[in-house]
Order: structure tokens, then C-alpha cells, then sequence
């Protein structure tokens, strides 16, 4: 795992975050859920509480699809390519390429349709994203939710050790959980990070 | 557009599964320094945009140059493939790769692969 200089993160009196959506995309619940299915995953291994938000002013987090050049000045590329960015922490900015085609179904994609499909997981990327927004940056370990590349119809949406042991270098672990760690799945290589746990 | 099954997805999105932004890259493929060829300063734009060239430079040259190398040799050790600093099949793999737009690299360094550490056994 790594983190962006500075190792910034959500102050201490920010422990319960708050996220919109763009209203101009008009997505479903059934998107929405998606997102809060992602948050979850990180809600379980860190004191951090995620809740939706109606009101895009008073959100911590943003989260909107836009296409090609949207203001930010990292413009999106069209279908596949780059397919979302999100900033460091404090700034909640979580933008998606709204040129892709989103997979927003929880089951897995046959293997044999894996090579050959240009719909991304939504959920996969969206967890991703939401690992930036919380402080951590891009991880080498490949099963890591953190590690940069997803390929068409691949999902992976479990935090891997490696998410769960940097995330928790910034915030300590859910007091109300195990850690996370017991049900991590395993990454290869043998990662050590130093944190007493 | 959201697809809530495998099945909805039209026959077109498969058809285009092998267009990426990045497609244009295959053809590098075997290029190595000293070498001049066209699509290299796209791929030299490609690295700049995830941290990998740091120079505030725009009209990047179609020569594979030490620059390049470096930071080809950094993806590599990034993504765990072997450290050749030349465009090998596998690296261009990785490169067309679909991905997130945030950096892997900022201000010219990374510790995406710093904590990977392996540990030895002596018997």
C-alpha cells in the first residue's frame, strides 16, 4: 500500500462522512446502492461511518460520471482507458467516466466472457476510488482493491490485506469489528507492513 | 450506460472489447533505446499522465530515449514485471490495460512497491 505525500487523511473530528451524488446524472437507486455497498466495505474496517447525503454543499464526498474534459483538469478518454479519479483526502471529489459501460450487478462474469467485454464493474471501481478519497494511493500487490489496473468484466471488490493494513496505518481499525483481517483474502508475496496489530 | 446483468450487454460492447484508448500502443512492441518510431511520444504523454515522465515538456519526440527507458523500467518494478526497460510484450499488456486515472506517481516519486518486502529463511 502507499499513501499521497504528506499522508493526508480525514482529521480526527471527521469520523462520519458524508456523500452525494451529482443530481444532473439522475441515477437509480439501484446505482446508488452500489456506492454504498463500496463505503460499506470500508466502514467495516475503520471507525469511519459513510451516509448519503441529499445536499451536494454539505457532503464531504461528491461523486458524479462526467465525459472528456470536466473542469478538473484531468479529462476522461472515452470507453476504457482511464475510467475514474478521486482526490486525496480532505477534498471528496470522486469522478467516474460517464463514456464506460458500468456492470452494476453483483455477480461475477463467466470467465469465458472476461477477454472479450469492454463493461467494467462499477462496485470493483468504485471501492478503488474510495480507498483515494480515504488517504491510500496505488498498491503493487495485484489482488490489492488499491492496485491501479482492472480488467473489462473483471470484479474484485474485497479488501485484501494489504488495503485493510494501510487504511488502518491512517484510521485504527472498527472498534466494533474484528479488524478486518480474519476475512481479508490473502495476498500473494508475502507483504509485511511493520503495524503492531 | 449500467448493465445490471452480463446478458443485457449488447453484442456490439463485445465486438469493441479489444478498443482502447491506449490500442495504439501494440504496435510498439520490440522497441528498444537508440530507436526512433512513431506513437512513442503518445506513450511518453501515457507516462507523464500517471507520474512516470515528471518534465513540464509537450512535444514529446518519437525517440526512445533514456528518459523513456526510466520510466519503463519504474512501471515495471511498479507492476511486478520483470525489469527490462523495454517495451516487451508483457509491459504492453499492462499498459492497454482499462485503469485509474490518478497517478502512480507524484512529483517523481512512489511507494507503490515500497512495503513489499520478502522475507528469507536461512536453513
Amino acid at each position: 500500500y502507499s499513501f499521497f505525500p504528506g499522508k493526508p487523511r480525514w482529521p480526527n473530528r471527521k469520523r462520519d462522512l458524508s456523500y452525494a451524488f451529482v443530481p444532473q446524472n439522475n441515477l437509480t437507486d439501484e446505482v446508488k446502492r452500489v456506492f454504498a455497498r463500496a463505503f460499506t466495505r470500508w466502514a467495516e474496517v475503520t471507525p469511519l461511518n459513510f451516509t448519503r447525503s441529499e445536499s451536494l454543499v454539505d457532503a464531504d464526498i461528491v461523486i458524479g460520471f462526467f465525459t472528456g474534459e470536466h473542469g478538473d483538469g484531468e479529462p476522461f478518454d472515452g470507453a476504457m482507458g482511464t475510467l475514474a479519479h478521486a482526490s486525496s483526502p480532505p477534498t471528496g471529489m470522486f469522478h467516474l467516466d460517464g463514456d464506460e459501460d458500468w456492470l452494476i450487478s453483483e455477480t461475477k462474469i463467466s470467465r469465458r466472457i472476461l477477454p472479450v467485454t469492454s463493461v467494467v464493474d462499477l462496485e470493483s471501481v468504485a471501492v478503488h476510488e474510495i480507498g483515494h478519497l480515504l488517504g491510500l494511493g496505488h498498491s503493487s500487490v495485484e489482488d490489492a482493491i488499491m492496485y491501479p489496473a482492472i480488467s473489462g468484466g473483471d470484479r474484485k471488490v474485497e479488501l485484501a490485506r494489504d488495503d485493510i493494513e494501510g487504511i488502518q496505518v491512517l484510521y485504527g481499525g472498527n472498534p466494533n469489528g474484528d479488524g478486518g483481517l480474519q476475512t481479508s483474502r490473502q495476498t500473494s508475496g508475502g507483504a509485511e507492513s511493520g503495524v503492531d496489530w | 450506460k449500467f448493465y445490471t446483468n452480463i446478458s443485457s450487454v449488447p453484442p456490439l460492447q463485445f465486438l469493441n472489447a479489444s478498443r482502447s484508448a491506449w490500442e495504439t500502443f501494440g504496435k510498439l512492441a520490440g522497441c528498444h533505446v537508440g530507436e526512433k518510431v512513431d506513437g512513442l511520444s503518445k506513450l511518453k504523454h501515457y507516462f507523464r499522465r500517471f507520474g512516470y515522465i515528471s518534465t513540464a515538456v509537450d512535444n514529446f519526440t518519437d525517440d526512445f530515449d533514456d528518459v523513456l527507458q526510466s520510466a519503463i523500467s519504474t512501471y515495471q518494478k511498479n507492476f511486478n514485471i520483470k525489469v527490462t526497460g523495454k517495451l516487451d510484450a508483457s509491459t504492453l499488456r499492462q499498459i492497454v490495460k482499462p485503469r485509474c486515472g490518478n497517478p502512480d506517481m507524484i512529483d517523481g516519486t512512489s511507494e507503490m512497491n515500497a512495503g513489499k518486502k520478502f522475507r528469507t529463511t536461512e536453513r
